[in-house]
């Protein structure tokens, strides 16, 4: 996966995404896809959240999945969540709520959930995307509606080790800053990520070379369609605007030649 | 497969192509959880069941013959374990695909424990 969080000059904040999955999950040698993340693709649906006949949020999810994985709550935050790779991942924490019974860390499908559905400031979002303990490590992107509002909540399973909570966007309107916007993949912001699998760099590179000024909603588009960040594992591309409450997702395919992750 | 996957800044693949576009669906959180998914999966049903017919494999294959029998076997009463309303919804969603309540599970905890 990859998110991104820019700000223009004026502080209005963007979100934009790729959602990619499938890696290693059957790999069709014919076709040069990957068998899941092909099968995924029909099941990519916008979801519009109502009670009481009001919009509490948008999302794009895969139909079936109960969580939420790209959202926007309209002048609120924006949000999107990244796999995080570790040696103690998810499988640690199903077999300990199946084999345990521990039933206090979260499922992230979860605690997404309540927080699209319950928090009501950019704040109340990341205090609970950051001190809830979960099942499975994680990255949560968050992008609030104020100038300087975005940050990568770097999770690992337990409610006490959150890292990188400063990693936030500059209040500033230099563009001279690098903090206009934030690039999270599926590694951890203090390493460089491994050289068969960069997608921050080029995203990076992309960004500086477009600047500041030209922070929008296609500029994110074609950063995120910038090959390798797009790749054969890319299901969708969802982009966001939390002032308007905009939200949009569209199919990926990437034509050869194009990088398996 | 090229040899160097960055090869330079795509600028030119703004607006995205409309039929590339993904159909909306309004989710009621006013419905009882067993019937917030009803409209969306019985138009998704055979596409989700494709999906979830090919992780049962691909999980076999990953985790081992055993290893997969223990999860299997589990994952009925890991259902009963998930806390209102996922549960209901979980049961919902099998009801409106035809797939087993287990199979629902296995597709909804497929992206938590991937990471391994």
């Amino acid at each position: 996966c990859t998110s991104i969080i820019g700000q223009d000059a004026n502080g209005k904040l963007y979100h934009g995404r790729n959602l990619d999955f499938g890696l290693f999950l059957g790999w069709n040698p014919k076709e040069h896809t990957w068998k899941v993340a092909e099968l995924l693709k029909p099941l990519v649906v916008q979801q519009e959240w109502q009670r009481d006949g009001k919009t509490v949020y948008e999302s794009v999810n895969y139909a079936g999945y109960v969580g939420v994985m790209t959202a926007v709550k309209k002048d609120k935050f924006t949000f999107s969540l990244d796999e995080r790779f570790v040696m103690e991942g998810g499988y640690v924490g199903l077999l300990e709520w199946m084999l345990l019974g521990d039933h206090k860390q979260k499922w992230n499908a979860f605690i997404t959930r309540e927080v699209m559905e319950g928090a009501e400031t950019y704040e109340a979002a990341k205090h609970m995307l950051s001190h809830t303990r979960l099942l499975a490590p994680v990255y949560f992107i968050l992008g609030g509606a104020k100038p300087g509002q975005g940050t990568i909540i770097t999770r690992w399973r337990d409610n006490f080790h959150t890292d990188d909570l400063s990693t936030k966007l500059s209040t500033s309107s230099s563009s001279s800053s690098s903090a206009w916007f934030l690039v999270e993949t599926n590694y951890d912001q203090w390493v460089s990520p491994p050289f068969y699998d960069d997608r921050r760099t080029p995203a990076v590179h992309c960004l500086r070379a477009a600047g500041r000024a030209n922070m929008s909603l296609p500029l994110l588009y074609n950063v995120l369609s910038t090959r390798p960040v797009l790749n054969k594992l890319t299901t969708y591309t969802s982009l966001m605007q939390v002032n308007s409450g905009e939200i949009g997702a569209w199919l990926r395919s990437c034509d050869d030649p194009c990088w398996p992750w | 497969v090229q040899k160097s996957p960055f090869v330079g800044c795509e600028v030119n693949a703004f607006p995205p192509n409309k039929s590339a576009a993904v159909p909306k669906y309004v989710i009621n959180l006013n419905l009882a959880p067993q019937d917030r998914w009803t409209q969306l999966i019985t138009d998704k049903r055979d596409q989700l069941r494709a999906l979830v017919s090919d992780m049962r494999n691909l999980t076999r294959g990953l985790l081992g013959d055993w290893l997969f029998n223990v999860v299997i076997n589990n994952l009925d009463h890991l259902t009963t374990t998930l806390p209102s309303p996922y549960r209901e919804e979980v049961e919902g969603i099998s009801k409106a695909s035809g797939l087993l309540v287990s199979e629902v599970t296995l597709y909804n905890i497929f992206y938590e424990v991937f990471t391994f």
